[in-house]
């Protein structure tokens, strides 16, 4: 600027008090969602039941859980802390189960991610959390199978089927890492867990009886990096 | 850093607190309850000029290339942020997911003169 102008970044200063802040405002809604990659400020119908919120948010940050079944995942089924890289923006995040089809054997669970996040963003971790509602003693087989549309996106394909021997009622946790990350690449990332039991225990999840059981994903993601140029 | 108050026009941090509830956010942004958004304000005199810190900042390689670029800029400084922190929220998208980040220097916590 020229000497005795103000200098370029002090434009604010010279505005009236209200449009001021409206300017202000404005630029604090303009930057967050930008920040956020979002086009505009999201429409929420239906918020997450507290009791969910609160049960999913401590059992990602727990030291301990009731059952830790997956490998690939501390058994104490706590989130490991991930150093933040070369200071690339990382995010946390909860996805909640849609219900689905269900049988008198099986139950099907929908989880929806980030629209915005797969396209800018990588999975780093990702954790499915169930809690397990058990008919009686004894040991009950149950087969786990993760399912994603195949590029037509007209069938399901088994991306993963795992067979866990449940005791007791309680959470369990599954690495789904992969099948999320490979998820992340596609148009409409959305993952089908299919559960299905031996015997006939009306449903192996207590979901549909509390809010504080609703089964969800936790998946840790790291914006990619950004495309280098190099130069000779 | 100063924080600016009534009687003096030198280059202060001017704290300004947008509240959620009040722009109508608070049904998507869980947490926290507003963004300490702060600006930077004020005069700098000649003398203020060239704060330690500010060497390698966005702000200073903007004005230089304004003054390389306008031989008859003079040599006014600005008062500009100094020190900034992330912005952490938690908060609802689209598909109904719950996230967690922290945005990068959203937060002036100082100004100086560059």
């Amino acid at each position: 600027a020229p000497r005795g102008v103000r200098c370029p970044a002090c434009g604010l200063a010279a505005l009236a008090p209200t449009t001021q802040r409206d300017v202000l405002i404005a630029l604090a809604k303009q930057s967050i969602l930008s920040k956020l990659r979002l086009p505009d400020r999201p429409n929420i119908t239906q918020p997450m039941p507290r009791g969910a919120l609160l049960t999913a948010l401590r059992r990602m940050y727990a030291q301990r859980t009731d059952t830790a079944v997956s490998p690939g995942i501390p058994r104490d089924g706590s989130t490991p802390h991930l150093r933040p890289e070369m200071g690339l923006q990382e995010y946390q995040i909860l996805s909640f189960a849609e219900s689905g089809s269900s049988t008198s054997r099986s139950v099907h669970l929908h989880f929806r991610f980030t629209r915005e996040l797969a396209g800018s963003a990588e999975i780093l971790q990702a954790t499915l959390y169930l809690f397990w509602a058990v008919p009686g003693p004894g040991t009950h087989p149950v087969t786990v199978r993760l399912l994603q549309p195949d590029p037509t996106g007209l069938n399901m394909t088994v991306a993963s089927e795992t067979r866990l021997e449940v005791q007791r009622a309680g959470w369990a946790t599954l690495d789904v890492g992969q099948a999320v990350q490979s998820l992340f690449g596609q148009g409409s990332p959305r993952l089908t867990v299919e559960l299905e039991v031996a015997e006939d225990w009306g449903s192996p999840l207590l979901a549909s009886h509390s809010d504080s059981h609703w089964p969800f994903v936790a998946a840790q993601a790291r914006a990619r990096l950004p495309h280098r140029v190099q130069r000779r | 850093g100063i924080d600016c108050s009534g009687d003096s026009r030198m280059c202060c941090r001017q704290e300004f607190f947008v509240d959620f509830k009040e722009i109508g956010w608070e049904d998507w942004i869980i947490q926290p309850e507003g963004y300490h958004m702060n600006y930077c304000a004020g005069l700098c005199p000649l003398h203020m000029a060239g704060i330690p810190g500010l060497a390698a900042s966005f702000h200073t390689a903007v004005l230089n290339l304004i003054k390389a670029n306008n031989p008859d800029a003079a040599m006014d400084s600005c008062c500009v942020p100094t020190q900034r922190r992330p912005l952490s929220l938690l908060y609802y998208d689209r598909d109904s997911n719950i996230v967690k980040t922290d945005i990068p220097d959203m937060i002036v916590d100082a100004c100086g003169c560059t």
